[in-house]
């Protein structure tokens, strides 16, 4: 997936490291210290919708530009997360009990456009 | 709102810094309370002593599980299916003196509405202190409610950390509704105060570890 530049208004992956002292959760959260929860944005004209993010090659981008051309009006594409991976987590909960578990879906690796 | 207009139908607007950074915190903070079953984050009003959570964390990546090929608990897993969340969890235990050689042993657990927990491993940690004197074997005993779970022969002058497998009672606790495990246990032959973490700064305190998957409410059931 691309990864946001200046140079590009294409739908790509804003990184962001949430550090847990910034939201004062570093108490109940042992590890880890934050984690990259990125997110997407970025512009899908018509020749690159519902593209999966990827470098498409010279063949797909054709042919994207031959359905660009007959695209119905109507129908916006959006750049949205693609793949995302889990968060594996060590807390205290209320009864001070220490806990760990992998919550899913939390670090937004690429995007694509819908 | 305002500035160039986002993507129509997803309505994300373009971020500006400042706002970036306030809409990814709380993004963050609600993302992760959501997926933890989480109302408002845990306040800790009793933390546990940091030294009583290394010599934990630190049993249960080098302990006797490790030594005898077991995957220990705490260590990675192949994990749940997908419609179910795999936790693992180590409890400390408030202490409660009975006698000189008998401690109530104490566990509280956080029970979700309609959650179906499955736990498929429990173990105690006790560590005993030795003996400094004398030649007569140790006895642990480890009961629930005045049944015996668990006993154990230690050789005289023998010590350390001692583990018990707990898995039909932490199993038949978590199908009930109570909140606090209360266990007995008695140390025969031992000398006053030999499990050596009774006391609440104790760097050994005793305690519970389990590995359970979660099921949450109006999640579809695994096909087997």
């Amino acid at each position: 997936s691309l990864r946001c530049d200046q140079t590009s208004n294409l739908c790509c992956r804003k990184d962001y490291y949430v550090d847990f002292r910034d939201i004062g959760w570093n108490d109940w959260i042992i590890k880890p210290e934050g984690y990259q929860i990125n997110y997407c944005m970025g512009q899908c004209p018509p020749h690159v919708a519902s593209s999966p993010g990827m470098a498409s090659s010279s063949h797909t981008a054709v042919l994207n530009l031959i359905r660009a051309h007959n695209v119905q009006a109507g129908g916006q594409s959006c750049c949205v997360p693609t793949h995302r991976r889990p968060l594996s987590i060590l807390y205290f909960d209320r009864n001070s009990n220490i806990v760990k578990t992998d919550i899913p879906d939390m670090i937004v690796d690429a995007c694509g456009c819908s | 709102g305002g500035g160039t207009p986002g993507c129509p139908s997803c309505r994300m607007p373009t971020l500006e810094p400042g706002t970036e950074r306030r809409f990814l915190l709380e993004l963050a903070k609600r993302q992760i309370l959501e997926k933890l079953h989480l109302s408002e984050r845990p306040n800790i009003t009793q933390p546990v002593p940091r030294v009583a959570i290394a010599n934990a964390l630190h049993r249960l990546h080098v302990g006797k599980a490790r030594q005898e090929g077991q995957p220990g608990p705490f260590d990675r897993w192949d994990g749940p299916n997908a419609d179910e969340l795999g936790y693992e969890i180590i409890s400390f235990a408030k202490t409660e003196f009975s006698s000189p050689s008998s401690t109530g042993l104490r566990f509280r657990f956080s029970r979700g509405p309609g959650r179906d927990v499955h736990i498929l491993q429990a173990q105690l940690w006790l560590y005993v202190r030795a003996p400094r004197s004398g030649l007569s074997p140790v006895t642990l005993r480890v009961s629930l409610a005045g049944a015996l779970l668990s006993e154990r022969q230690l050789e005289a002058r023998a010590g350390g950390w001692q583990t018990f497998t707990l898995l039909p009672v932490l199993q038949a606790f978590f199908r009930g509704q109570e909140k606090t495990l209360r266990l007995e246990l008695e140390c025969r032959g031992c000398q006053a105060n030999a499990t050596a973490g009774s006391d609440a700064g104790g760097s050994h305190q005793p305690f519970l570890v389990a590995k359970a998957t979660v099921r949450e409410p109006g999640q579809r059931v695994a096909k087997r």
